[in-house]
């Protein structure tokens, strides 16, 4: 048996919409430990990875008596998921050997208890290992304005340039009609630490990549007021949102490289 | 600019 209570369902409402549009079916691994969930889009060339740790305070009952995976369609999930209310208490349930995922929505008043079963699908997925290494360069930011800077940039061209050195990180866009440039400072004595850019530097990186994808990823951004850029030249770019309570959501985009 | 690589050439299969 598998249960999984989660006290805010307004979380897994986010991780599911920021994630549908790119990987629309993906496999929920629910292990003792918790929920993981790797995918690639269709093309290969971003990954997302997220981590609910059962351990964590976000989970009021946590249950796996044996590992499952849940295929599901995402698009489909993301629809349940819309009937149940922002501070409902959502609960996940599925047997040893599930054919079913059963949603049950509990309002915060008690007096209402919807559920909804889905068909779960046999999905044939790639697992990749994700190596555990040391960037060359991790950037700490404001999600939103990660969020301004890909949308901004994505008017004029398809690709950033994520240049990072000591004194902070630039972002440049050069498309047919025009070009743009970002240049974001480091700056940690603002008060909040939400609102701070940081940046640890071992290595500088200059480094390409397809803003559709960080555009997309960028859907992830209420899940976090932060988010932070990891790069090492010549690999791919890791842009995670910790989920408070929870763990995180990871996206993987494999660079450009220059010819 | 620049050729969108793979994620797969960088992180093996498991």
């Amino acid at each position: 048996m598998f249960e999984a209570k989660m006290l805010q369902s307004s979380v897994l409402k986010k991780i599911i919409e920021s994630l549908k549009d790119l990987f629309s079916d993906a496999n929920f691994d629910c292990s003792s430990s918790g929920i993981t969930l790797q995918d690639m889009d269709s093309s290969h060339v971003a990954l997302c990875y997220l981590k609910l740790r059962s351990d964590e305070e976000g989970f009021e009952d946590y249950r796996c008596d044996r590992n499952i995976t849940l295929g599901v369609n995402l698009v489909l999930m993301s629809k349940i998921l819309k009937c149940a209310g922002n501070d409902d208490v959502i609960t996940l349930r599925a047997e040893d050997e599930p054919n079913i995922l059963t949603f049950i929505f509990d309002s915060k008043n008690g007096e209402r208890v919807s559920k909804y079963d889905i068909k779960l699908m046999e999905i044939d997925s790639e697992l990749l290992g994700i190596p555990d290494t040391e960037y060359s360069c991790v950037v700490k930011m404001p999600s939103h304005e990660f969020q301004r800077i890909c949308s901004n940039l994505s008017q004029l061209g398809d690709s950033v340039t994520v240049d990072c050195h000591k004194e902070g990180v630039d972002f440049k866009v050069a498309g047919e009609q025009g070009s743009g440039a970002i240049k974001l400072k480091q700056n940690t004595t603002v008060d909040k630490e939400e609102d701070q850019v940081s940046v640890e530097l071992n290595e500088a990186v200059t480094q390409s990549f397809a803003l559709k994808f960080l555009c997309a990823f960028t859907k992830a951004t209420s899940l976090s007021d932060t988010v932070s850029l990891s790069l090492t030249q010549d690999t791919p770019i890791v842009v995670e949102y910790p989920i408070a309570q929870h763990g995180y959501l990871r996206f993987y985009l494999a660079p450009k490289i220059e010819e | 600019k620049g050729t969108q690589s793979k994620i797969t050439a960088f992180f093996p299969s498991e």
